[in-house]
């Protein structure tokens, strides 16, 4: 142990255990946690070598055989609590993302909460054990956070009972959706439906995308990865195009909106809830903001009570650089950013489980603050998240550019969340319109509830500055 | 009739009521201007597009409150003494720190004095200084695995520099002493040179 970081701990005013069962919700989540843990870490098949010195293809292959390894053993140990699968794959795959990301955090939510009975009946079991690997494709090459310009189509066809699926244009073609390019032979597909001639807005369809067994490109399918990014290097982002494709009806999901065989369209009960998968992915990315900046702090904290430079007094030996006030100035307020998102990550979970088991209930009236709530506070955590983990690798020196430090992989895996699953400005925007809609409630003498309800005591907010 | 509250810089509690008047005047502000852009002119879109810039601030002020105010929450419900010390600490330095770097906000508002201001700038330095020597033990709290962390340089054990340069000897580019470019490229133009 280094003779610095040994006296670092032994200084210390508090238990940091004891700080952990905080963080985890209690000791014997802790215990658990690092008993999922250890079955990664001891377990010689997850080894691999070090990801900064493969190439692009050698590191999704890595990442492949790392997911296929990860959804056996989840089976063989039985693992299947949300949590546990969670620090399972964390551990599995560090820093990196796995190109099966998405088929476990859209395409499986997304028929959950948008399939029918039947649907998921049908489809849920192909997908768990992964005969089915899917994806979700939302955004285009020329349309994203705006979902109401997406130009795909879906036409329905009453004479055989299908949609004909279509990019009409380049720019329709979808664009990002990782694990699309070679991984997934499945798509949730956001397009435009078109029924009895008339447009009914975006809804979601299961478009197969490859032949099951030989992974080959189906007839009127155009599909590929999009080539290198910034980052994400084990993420196979793909586009897809489809000229024509024709599914059969049940591929819509229709728990809210349908299709009846003639064609005629039933109106969803409240046009939010194919929000669903977005809210629900915008609450974890808030959880994932916390994540990341912790990780940031520790490398960056951690090597600043190792590293000495310069002197504070002539004569006397470099002091640690995080004895230097700049220094903690940099550091101290986004280890705290850190702490306090990760109690906001817990409380939009929380919430969201709460609200959307009202909904599955019926009881929508909460739903408009949460898609508010979740819009605002991913685009607020991830937009100083992001600052932060820069701010920690430029704290690092020349060191921090390195790969070895960990700092540049955790900037860019986590740099896209501040443009996808919403851009951060339309996000914000979007808290705007609620926050405005109950101020104009307050104004005409309604109360509201939930955090906006500081809007009702307006009038009385008059804060006395206090004299010193 | 308006109730006078006295803002404490020393009370996390005190400082989330301090971030809620700021959230609502930003959000009545941008809800006034949106109206006042309504009344001048007939699309609501030009009116929304002509104030977002307000909107997207009023935003953010709504969330930096529901941050502090959930962080102050927790507090409470940490039970150890020495743990929930150190928490205080941070948030305090969370939402002070966050002052810091909005101060029009607060001072626009009549929400806090310039003399306050003042003293936050101080707190905020007296806090680094509490925090420091638990910085590490409050780091080693995320209880990140080494595998995890993925970081020669945030070790554990803190032994940088010899595993530093440990990886660097495994760079593809060293698997040969003579890269194959020498012969390739170098030698035969410092032939002819």
């Amino acid at each position: 142990m280094n003779p610095d970081l040994r006296r670092e701990r032994e200084a210390a005013a508090f238990q940091p255990e004891l700080l952990t069962h905080v963080l985890d919700g209690g000791a014997e989540r802790t215990t658990r946690r690092r008993e999922i843990e250890a079955l990664v870490l001891n377990d010689p098949e997850f080894q691999h070598e070090d990801l900064n010195f493969l190439s692009r293809s050698q590191r999704y292959e890595v990442a492949i055989r790392k997911s296929a390894l990860m959804v056996m053993k989840l089976r063989e140990y039985g693992i299947a609590d949300p949590d546990e699968i969670y620090w399972f794959k964390s551990m599995c795959l560090g820093t990196s993302v796995g190109p099966l990301n998405l088929h476990f955090g859209m395409f499986i939510p997304t028929i959950k909460n948008q399939g029918t009975v039947d649907q998921r009946e049908k489809w849920l079991p192909l997908t768990c054990g992964l005969q089915i690997i899917g994806t979700y494709a939302q955004t285009e090459m020329g349309h994203g956070t705006h979902l109401r310009g997406l130009e795909t189509t879906a036409t329905y066809d009453p004479a055989t009972q299908e949609f004909i699926l279509n990019s009409p244009t380049v720019t329709s073609i979808k664009w990002w959706p990782g694990g699309l390019g070679k991984t997934s032979n499945h798509a949730i597909v956001l397009a435009q439906l078109y029924t009895q001639g008339q447009c009914k807005g975006l809804h979601a369809f299961i478009v197969p995308i490859r032949q099951l067994g030989t992974h080959e490109p189906l007839p009127g399918i155009t599909v590929g990865d999009i080539g290198p990014k910034f980052g994400y290097d084990e993420m196979d982002n793909g586009y897809l195009k489809m000229d024509n494709f024709r599914i059969p009806r049940e591929n819509m999901l229709m728990k809210y909106a349908k299709v009846e065989p003639d064609g005629t369209y039933v109106k969803p009960l409240n046009d939010k809830l194919t929000y669903g998968t977005m809210v629900f992915i915008r609450s974890i990315i808030v959880g994932d903001s916390a994540r990341s900046l912790s990780r940031a702090c520790t490398i960056a904290i951690r090597y600043s009570a190792v590293r000495h430079q310069s002197e504070l007094k002539p004569g006397e030996p470099e002091p640690q650089i995080l004895d230097y006030q700049t220094q903690q100035y940099k550091l101290f307020p986004l280890l705290a950013t850190a702490y306090a998102f990760h109690f906001v990550g817990a409380y939009m979970k929380e919430t969201y489980l709460r609200i959307t088991g009202d909904i599955s209930e019926g009881d929508l009236s909460q739903l408009p603050e949460l898609h508010a709530l979740t819009a605002g506070l991913k685009a607020f955590t991830s937009w100083i998240a992001n600052a932060g983990i820069e701010e920690c690798r430029m704290a690092c020196g020349g060191h921090g550019y390195s790969r070895c430090s960990g700092l540049p992989d955790i900037y860019v895996t986590f740099t896209p969340s501040c443009t996808y699953e919403g851009e951060n400005t339309v996000m914000m925007l979007q808290t705007a319109r609620f926050l405005v809609k109950c101020y104009a409630q307050v104004s005409s003498g309604q109360l509201v509830s939930g955090m906006v309800s500081y809007l009702n005591d307006l009038s009385g907010q008059r804060i006395q500055p206090q004299q010193v | 009739a308006a109730r006078p509250t006295t803002v404490h810089i020393n009370d996390p509690a005190s400082l989330v009521e301090a971030y809620k008047v700021r959230a609502s005047r930003l959000v009545e502000a941008a809800a006034k201007n949106l109206q006042g852009e309504l009344n001048r002119r007939e699309s609501k879109e030009d009116a929304w597009n002509r104030t977002s810039v307000d909107l997207v601030r009023a935003s953010e002020a709504h969330c930096h409150y529901v941050v502090v105010k959930l962080f102050t929450a927790k507090l409470s419900e940490i039970s150890d003494a020495a743990v929930r010390a150190i928490m205080t600490s941070l948030c305090l330095l969370y939402a002070l720190h966050g002052i810091s770097k909005h101060t029009g906000d607060f001072l626009q508002g009549g929400i806090l004095t310039d003399a306050q201001v003042t003293q936050v700038y101080q707190q905020v330095k007296d806090l680094l200084a509490v925090i420091r020597p638990n910085a590490v033990a409050l780091v080693d709290s995320f209880d990140f695995h080494d595998s995890h962390l993925g970081s020669v340089l945030g070790r554990y054990d803190g032994n940088i520099y010899e595993n530093m340069f440990e990886w660097a000897k495994k760079s593809p580019l060293n698997k040969t002493e003579v890269h194959e470019s020498f012969h390739k490229h170098l030698k035969p133009m410092q032939a002819k040179l």
